[in-house]
C-alpha cells in the first residue's frame, strides 16, 4: 500500500498507524504539480487490515482549498502555460493498494 | 506505474505528463551501479492511459552511451572488482507497470 | 520487488546483487517507528530470479536486538505513549514481492 499525504498530516497519521500496530516506512517525495514536498508512506499489511488503514487515513488527512501560483516550467517559450493563480485542493491523501505476491522477513 | 528516469530528462517528461492531465509524484533515487542520482516517478493511472504515458516516456527519454569509472566497492579486499572504465548506456528509462487493487482519494 | 534494509547492510547487499547481474535502484527512506534512516531497494527481476535475490538478502541482512528509547510523538498530551526503553529487533530486512504487469525499457 502506498499513501501519498500532505506533510502537515503525516506525523499524526504515522503515530496512529503505529499505535494500531501497523508498520510504516516513510518516503520523502515531491508533488509533480505544486513541486512541494509531500510524504509517501509504504505500508505492508494483510488484506483484512486495509479498511482500518483507510479509516485512519480518512480521519486524519483533511482536504482543504489553497490559492497557488504554479511555477513557470523550466523550459522557455511554452505558450500553453498560463501563470494565473489557481485554486487547488491540497491535503487529502491518495492511496494505492497494490497486490503483493509474497512478503519475506529476515 | 514506476518510471526510473535520468535526471536530465525528468523535468521535461514531468511537465508533459502534467499537461496531458496525468498526476505525478517524484521520488529522488540513486542508481545502484553508477551511484548517481536519478528520479523515480510514481504515476497512478487507468489501464487505458498507460500507452499514452509510455509514448511520452519514449519521446522524452533518449538513451545515450557514456564512459564511466565504476567506484570501488566500500568493502576492502574484494578481488572480483575490476576498476576498468566501462561504457554504459544511460538516459533512457525503465518503466514498471504495477497492477493496482484499489485507489482511494480523501 | 521492494526490499527495506538496515543502512549498515545495504552497501554489501547492493554490491552482491550487482555482481549477480541484478539491477537496483536505491530509495532513502525512514522507519516509521524508530524514525531512523533506512534504505528501500527497488529491484525489477524475473519471477525465476526471486529465490536468488531472497538468498542474497537472507545471507547479508542479519537481524539483531537493540535497546531504544522511542521519541515522544510530536503532538502533546497523548497519554497512551509510554516512553519506556524498548528492545526492538533491527537489521534484518523486509521484502515485498510485487507482481508486475509490464516492464518497458527505452
Ligand atoms: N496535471 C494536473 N492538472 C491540474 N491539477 C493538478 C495536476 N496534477 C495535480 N493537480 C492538483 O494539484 C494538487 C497537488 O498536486 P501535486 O502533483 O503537487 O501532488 C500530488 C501528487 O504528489 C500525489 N498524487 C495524487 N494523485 C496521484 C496519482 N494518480 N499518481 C501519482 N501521484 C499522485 O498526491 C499529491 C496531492 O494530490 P491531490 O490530487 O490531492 O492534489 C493535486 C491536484 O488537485
Ligand atoms: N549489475 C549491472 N551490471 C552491469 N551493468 C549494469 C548493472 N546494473 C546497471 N548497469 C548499467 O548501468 C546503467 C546505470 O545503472 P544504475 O543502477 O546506476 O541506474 C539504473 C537503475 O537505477 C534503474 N534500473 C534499471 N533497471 C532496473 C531494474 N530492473 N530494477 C531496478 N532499477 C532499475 O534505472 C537506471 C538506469 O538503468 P539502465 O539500464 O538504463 O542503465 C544501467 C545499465 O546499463
Ligand atoms: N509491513 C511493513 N510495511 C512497511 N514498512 C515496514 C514493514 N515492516 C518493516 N518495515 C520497515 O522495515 C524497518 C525494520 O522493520 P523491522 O520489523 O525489522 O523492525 C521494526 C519492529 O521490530 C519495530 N516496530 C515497528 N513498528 C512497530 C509498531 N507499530 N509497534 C511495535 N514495534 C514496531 O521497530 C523496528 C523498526 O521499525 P521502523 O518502523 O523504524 O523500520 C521498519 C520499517 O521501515
Amino acid at each position: 500500500m502506498l499513501v501519498v499525504v500532505n506533510p502537515e498530516d503525516a506525523d499524526t497519521l504515522v503515530r496512529l498507524l503505529l499505535q494500531a500496530d501497523f508498520r510504516v516506512t516513510k518516503i520523502k517525495t515531491v508533488g509533480g504539480f505544486l513541486r512541494e514536498g509531500n510524504l509517501t508512506l509504504l505500508i505492508g499489511a494483510e488484506d483484512g487490515q486495509v479498511p482500518r488503514i483507510l479509516e485512519l487515513v480518512e480521519q486524519n488527512c483533511r482536504r482543504r482549498v489553497r490559492q497557488v501560483q504554479p511555477l513557470p516550467p523550466p523550459v522557455e517559450g511554452i505558450d500553453v502555460f498560463i501563470p494565473m493563480p489557481v485554486e487547488v485542493e491540497v491535503g487529502g491523501a491518495t492511496v494505492f493498494v497494490l497486490p503483493v505476491e509474497g512478503v519475506y522477513r529476515f
